[in-house]
């Protein structure tokens, strides 16, 4: 339910 | 670093005109509403020293101009709510809740969060737009303001696409959510730029 979301951008 | 000046500006102006005429709060909050959705990573990855300070400038700045806008004279003196009133609660939280939702590529807390906040973000200029549209004449701080709003959009749009051709970089909710806030922009920055070019105040029709 809490991984994921890996974004490199703000 | 054009979103970074667009916050640096609003801050400049507010601290030599000591007024908030024109500046719409309800654009802030729901600008502090995507960056709490999107910055949650702050506490379980960290990406690099710039990504981590910039997430902490844009939270705590957005939180500052908010706080100086509703609770701090004289300049939350100038600040009228019944005129900043686009009720954003139920039309943009609610349909971005939802998008956010729909559209993540992942049903995880973090990606719906990152999802939603793009689609806040793409649409949350209008309580400023329709401010601005009310008052019709804009002063030139917020006119400077409201226009490298729309133009930090536009250069990651750039940059997206350097990325896809350089990494094949794909991001259709975040190129989606970007075309629709520049979108957003282009009849502004048409006023804006006859404005400039003419050397005349910024009127709104």
């Amino acid at each position: 339910l809490w991984e994921g979301g890996e974004h490199d951008e703000l | 670093m054009l979103h970074l000046m667009s916050i640096l500006l609003l801050l400049w102006k507010l601290k030599k005109s000591k007024s908030c005429v024109g500046i719409s709060c309800r654009m802030q909050e729901c600008y502090a509403i995507v960056f709490c959705l999107r910055y949650l990573d702050l506490f379980y990855q960290f990406i690099s020293v710039y990504n981590t300070a910039m997430k902490v400038v844009f939270i705590s700045s957005t939180f500052y101009l908010i706080f100086l806008m509703r609770f701090q004279p004289p300049v939350s003196a100038t600040y009228d709510r019944t005129a900043d009133s686009f009720p954003y609660e139920q039309y943009l939280l609610g349909p971005a809740a939802v998008l956010g939702f729909i559209s993540a590529e992942e049903w995880s807390i973090p990606e719906i969060f990152w999802t939603a906040s793009i689609w806040l973000e793409s649409v949350s200029i209008l309580p400023q737009l329709i401010l601005l549209q009310q008052l019709r004449e804009v002063e030139n701080l917020t006119a400077e303001f409201v226009a490298t709003m729309g133009a930090y959009r536009f250069f990651y749009i750039l940059n997206w696409i350097y990325r896809y051709f350089a990494e094949g970089y794909v991001n259709w909710i975040g190129w989606l959510g970007g075309i629709v806030q520049t979108g957003l922009y282009v009849d502004f920055f048409y006023y804006y730029a006859m404005s400039k070019w003419y050397g005349q105040k910024l009127v709104l029709p």
